[in-house]
């Protein structure tokens, strides 16, 4: 389970502040996965006291309502991140970047795809730069691309361009931290981001031990 | 029972936080780092085992425009039932509380029962309407929430608000379960002509696909 409670001093009407969270979650918590399990208890609470003194915001198109978005945005999406990074056994973030989609929300779907996929994150728990996990789990997201069309970079390095596997150096060094996924389906102008972890031994057994 | 706060953030240690590059500055604190939110997390002795705090309550000091975003599961625990009937009901909050351990979740009708208790009885302690009271679980599944702890906790944890970075921390810790680390961030940005400060804390570690609306 997740659970978030997100406070701020802006002053933004209740209708206004729903659409804005919202967007923010699907920015953010809705594009993080552990273990692909989603819970009966997820929540986010988000609250708006008002007390800065600042502008009231009462329609989601004002330049205020895009400035408080851009920071709601980013709170949510390092929290979300931090939830990622500490899932359970993990050893590192995994950051899946997807760019050139007909949408963001396209791009979204199949970041989310990559980030989820055991055999990617087990992958990555294994140091392997396994391009063709990364492309089959872009391939099955459900989003039309064309596979000549796909790129794949692990870091700095690229494993495949126009859908052709590429030599590599294997001994480039142990990422720790942050493994980044850049992968480009086309020259569309959708661009989405989702946050998972390396999938370890350490998984299996803190469930497998764990009983009700 | 209750432990009190300066012990909490010694549980376990802050997440690193990887923040987005953009037009504001990290600041200390999480939720109470807006002006109008205090926060507390205490042991109130709802955890199935060790004294890690295990009940949060963040407040705010006027009516603060509400959201909520919840698990589209369609087995939704009593307190995401509860939350989205509030936020149906008003379009304002004014208290958060959250316990870990039991998630009251397939918990029937009398999981629904216990959620309308813990939420009446911190309203008429904070003197707010049932529905300005919004609650968060998170824990074992299948297993109600060991209300009469929690209830006896309430003084306790009303007494310990703080708007001070302490209330905000103890608060991260006392709502992990598996989690290894607490999560809560807090940034400043111009909004208009305006400072503004947005903060928050979140919870997770297993059972992590969120897909919420």
């Amino acid at each position: 389970t997740m659970l978030g409670v997100i406070t701020t001093d802006a002053l933004v009407e209740a209708d206004v502040w729903r659409k804005m969270v919202l967007i923010a979650v699907n920015r953010s918590f809705n594009q993080i996965t552990v273990d692909g399990d989603t819970s009966t208890n997820d929540t986010v609470i988000a609250l708006a006291s008002g007390l800065s003194g600042s502008t009231s915001i009462s329609s989601i198109e004002c330049s205020e309502a895009r400035q408080l978005q851009a920071c709601l945005d980013a709170v949510m999406q390092a929290l979300a991140k931090s939830v990622a990074w500490d899932g359970e056994g993990a050893t590192c973030l995994i950051e899946v970047t997807v760019t050139g989609a007909e949408s963001e929300v396209k791009a979204a779907k199949i970041a989310r795809s990559v980030a989820s996929s055991s055999l990617v994150k087990a992958a990555v728990y294994g140091r392997d730069p396994n391009w063709g996990r990364i492309a089959a789990a872009a391939g099955y997201a459900g989003i039309p691309f064309h596979q000549n069309n796909l790129r794949v970079m692990l870091g700095d390095i690229l494993l495949m361009d126009n859908g052709q596997p590429l030599a590599f150096d294997r001994k480039a060094g142990e990422t720790h931290g942050t493994v980044g996924i850049y992968i480009s389906v086309g020259d569309g102008s959708g661009h989405g981001q989702a946050w998972g972890c390396d999938l370890s031994y350490d998984y299996v057994k803190i469930n497998a031990e764990y009983t009700t | 029972v209750a432990s009190s706060m300066d012990e909490t953030a010694n549980y376990i240690p802050a997440a690193p936080i990887f923040i987005p590059e953009g037009p504001w500055n990290q600041i200390p604190g999480g939720v109470t780092a807006a002006k109008g939110f205090k926060a507390a997390g205490i042991y109130g002795g709802l955890r199935a085992q060790g004294n890690k705090p295990d009940l949060a309550l963040v407040t705010c000091d006027v009516d603060a425009a509400a959201a909520g975003a919840f698990t589209t599961n369609m087995v939704a625990a009593a307190p995401v039932l509860y939350c989205k009937n509030a936020l149906d009901i008003s379009k304002t909050a004014r208290a958060v509380l959250i316990n870990a351990g039991q998630a009251n979740a397939a918990t029937g009708d009398a999981g629904y029962q216990d959620v309308l208790e813990c939420a009446d009885a911190l309203a008429k302690v904070l003197n707010l309407k049932q529905e300005e009271v919004l609650i968060e679980s998170t824990g074992v599944i299948g297993h109600r929430i060991k209300k009469e702890a929690l209830l006896n906790a309430l003084p306790e944890l009303v007494n310990s608000l703080t708007s001070s970075l302490e209330g905000a921390g103890s608060a991260a810790v006392a709502i992990t379960t598996t989690d290894l680390v607490s999560k809560s961030v807090a940034i400043e940005s111009q909004v208009g002509d305006m400072s503004v400060r947005v903060g928050g804390m979140a919870k997770g570690s297993g059972m992590i696909h969120p897909n919420m609306a």
